[in-house]
């Protein structure tokens, strides 16, 4: 499988939301 | 990189690729603030901002990627090896098999070495704080817990004492939590004495937790407070989990945290990753009031492999701007996971070699290095105050691009030594 590190998710906010099955990438927004 | 435009390429500073010595941000422990989410604050387990850091025999000065980065990488490929032999059904079966003969398989879950992140959480009433791994690519939460029966490594916090506690309570066998341990664990829990409930999880690098699950309050902040929360407390634990206390699981499956708070939070959570060792993050439970207006969404999916992980639909990788010629079906078919506990991306081996012959060509200008580990695209940057770099892009489905930070292209050991921090699965299959 192939696996989205730590290192890669750097200075982005993840968002996960598990009741509407979606996950959210926000640049920018970890200052 | 001098044939692309300005705008698909970082220009980085070569003296930020290596660590930075001191904390850069404020390292108070609990975020509480008045009409806003629950929020902790993230800190590296062996970075500068950690309490950790200086008891862990390292000295102010260095991180832990600068200390040994060949052994760092080989933990992080155990996780990703664990991970890879969780989500095959062919190691589910062997898996059973191994544990109705009552042998705990040798990879039987993740491997924590690179687990790298902690948060503080408090535990029982009074509320006792201490650090956590945070992890979403498992789901049981444990801690160390007296009398360690068997045994308990050296933490930085007290050990959680559950007479101290007035909402402490033992899961007993039979009930649906300590059924639900088998999930969360891969291992079958056993009953002990006074029927408790016994969970044990064995982790890829053969670390390990066996104790009571058990029933307890927990604080996120003081004013955010989960009652009869279930966990683990565990009384042998031996590991590569440093001086945590022990690991918040942030699966999907029915135990982990975003599961049993999914009333109160919905099943929402964010985080922001330090950027670096010696620099705090965020991780925030709960519903946004204002999403940040930059946030893209894409699709979870639940795959039978691994219900508890949380899989997306990766489809294309941009170089420097330019879409590789990778067909999507060499991602459709083996899947991609985001986890907080892998420190370095894998693709499939198709992928990769496109990303790194796309990378190299832009990169030509500088002099290569020799591999590190898994990392096997390395350049010798030193006698360059500046370099320019292709952006990477991953795109998901609903169109949605990870711009990776200019911060996550690159592990560093030395500037003679920077390599892509991205690596190959061993076949497409995996």
């Amino acid at each position: 499988v192939g696996i989205i590190g730590n290192t890669q998710q750097q200075k982005l906010e993840v968002i996960y939301d598990v009741g509407q099955n979606k996950l959210g990438f926000a640049p920018g927004s970890c200052a | 990189a001098g044939e692309l435009n300005h705008d698909d390429v970082h220009v980085i500073k070569t003296s930020s690729l290596l660590p930075a010595t001191t904390c850069s941000s404020s390292t108070s422990t609990i975020k509480d603030l008045k009409n806003k989410q629950p929020s902790l604050n993230i800190v590296h387990r062996h970075g500068t901002c950690s309490s950790m850091f200086v008891h862990e025999g390292q000295k102010k000065t260095k991180s832990s990627t600068e200390l040994d980065p060949k052994e760092f990488l080989k933990h992080d490929q155990m996780r990703v090896e664990a991970l890879h032999f969780k989500l095959s059904k062919k190691s589910a079966n062997a898996q059973e098999q191994s544990t109705k003969a009552t042998a705990l398989p040798v990879q039987s879950g993740s491997s924590l070495g690179t687990a790298n992140y902690v948060v503080r959480v408090g535990f029982g009433t009074p509320a006792k704080y201490m650090s956590v791994i945070f992890d979403t690519g498992s789901d049981l939460t444990w801690i160390q817990c007296k009398p360690c029966v068997r045994f308990c490594y050296l933490q930085q916090d007290a050990i959680f004492n559950p007479s101290e506690s007035t909402s402490y309570s033992n899961i007993i066998c039979n009930t649906t939590e300590c059924s639900q341990a088998k999930s969360a664990t891969g291992i079958s829990p056993s009953c002990g004495n006074s029927s408790s409930c016994i969970y044990g999880i064995q982790y890829g690098d053969q670390s390990f937790s066996v104790g009571y699950l058990v029933r307890e309050t927990l604080s996120i902040t003081s004013t955010d407070v989960i009652n009869e929360f279930t966990f683990g407390c565990g009384q042998n634990n031996r590991g590569l989990f440093g001086l945590a206390a022990g690991l918040l699981g942030l699966g999907r499956d029915k135990l982990s945290f975003v599961s049993q708070t999914y009333k109160k939070y919905g099943g929402r959570f964010s985080y922001c990753l330090p950027s670096t060792s010696s620099s705090t993050g965020h991780l925030t439970f709960g519903a946004q009031k204002r999403l940040p207006s930059s946030v893209k969404f894409t699709p979870m999916v639940k795959d039978s492999r691994g219900p508890s992980f949380y899989f997306l639909n990766l489809i294309a990788i941009t170089v420097g701007g330019q879409k590789l010629a990778i067909s999507p079906s060499v991602f459709a078919s083996s899947g991609t996971i985001i986890d907080s506990g892998t420190v370095i991306s894998r693709l499939p081996r198709t992928a990769y070699t496109s990303l790194q012959s796309a990378f190299q060509k832009s990169m030509s200008s500088y002099p290569s290095a020799k591999p590190l580990s898994i990392l096997d695209t390395c350049f010798n940057l030193a006698g360059y105050k500046e370099v320019r770099i292709p952006k990477i892009s991953l795109l998901f489905k609903g169109g949605v691009a990870l711009d990776v930070d200019s911060s996550g292209l690159l592990f560093a050991t030395s500037i003679q030594q920077v390599c892509l921090a991205f690596a190959a699965n061993q076949d497409d299959k995996d």
